[in-house]
This record gives C-alpha cells, structure tokens and sequence, in this order.
C-alpha cells in the first residue's frame, strides 16, 4: 500500500468470522498530512465490514476533531488499503467462509 | 490506563491512547 503518512493496523487478531473489526490509526509522519492535526496517539475503532465505508469513518474522525477537513481523503486511503488487506487475507486464508 | 481517552462522535467510539515508543518510526 501507499505511504500515506497514517498508520492503520488491526487492534485485534482477525478471527475471519466476524463483521465487525477493531482497528487502530495513528499518524507516523505529519508531514504527508495537509493540516495540522492534534496530538492524538493512536485511535482505536471499530469498523463494520459490510456495512460501512472508509469514507465515512475518515469524515468522523474529521467531526470529532482528530483531522483536518483537508485530510479526509487520505485517512480515508489508509483505512481503506488496510481494509482491503485484510479482506484480501479473509479470502485467501479462510475461502469457506465467503 | 490514565492516558486513555473515550471521544463519541455520531455514535462511534474513539479509543486514544498514546502510541508506544516502538511503533514510532524514526524521523
């Protein structure tokens, strides 16, 4: 994946069963970000696979406060390319199951 | 611990804690 500057890993193991995973983000270099963004540490949630996009999750981080408007699209990228990875392994580790 | 901080936003919690040490890359 791109090196967006913001850091998106699982904040769980991937049982490959369930709909909903923890993930946690934290900004490795600020500079690649557009605005200045808080101090934040790392920020641990929990994203719905089936039904929520990366968009969605980037645009509330950006209401509550952690981003800059400006940022939006590149949490966005970060969160989506991990999600990807990790669908990616769902479906090659455990195929049955899709 | 003391330093984590719970932030709900359209019904989504935030968790923030500090990043270790370890997962900070190098500038």
């Amino acid at each position: 994946a791109e090196d967006t500057g913001v850091r998106v890993e699982l904040a769980e193991e991937d049982d490959g069963r369930k709909s909903s995973i923890a993930l946690r983000l934290w900004v490795e270099d600020a500079k690649k970000l557009k605005g200045k963004s808080k101090d934040n540490g790392a920020i641990e949630f929990t994203f719905e696979l089936e039904k929520e996009t990366p968009d969605d999750v980037a645009q509330e981080m950006v209401d509550a406060g952690f981003f800059h408007e400006s940022d939006v699209k590149i949490i966005a990228k970060s969160i989506r390319d991990r999600v990807a990875l990790i669908q990616w392994r769902r479906e090659r580790i455990c195929p049955m199951l899709h | 611990n003391s330093f984590t901080q719970v932030v709900h936003s359209a019904g989504r919690r935030f968790i923030v804690s500090p990043v270790p040490e370890s997962r900070l890359r190098e500038q």
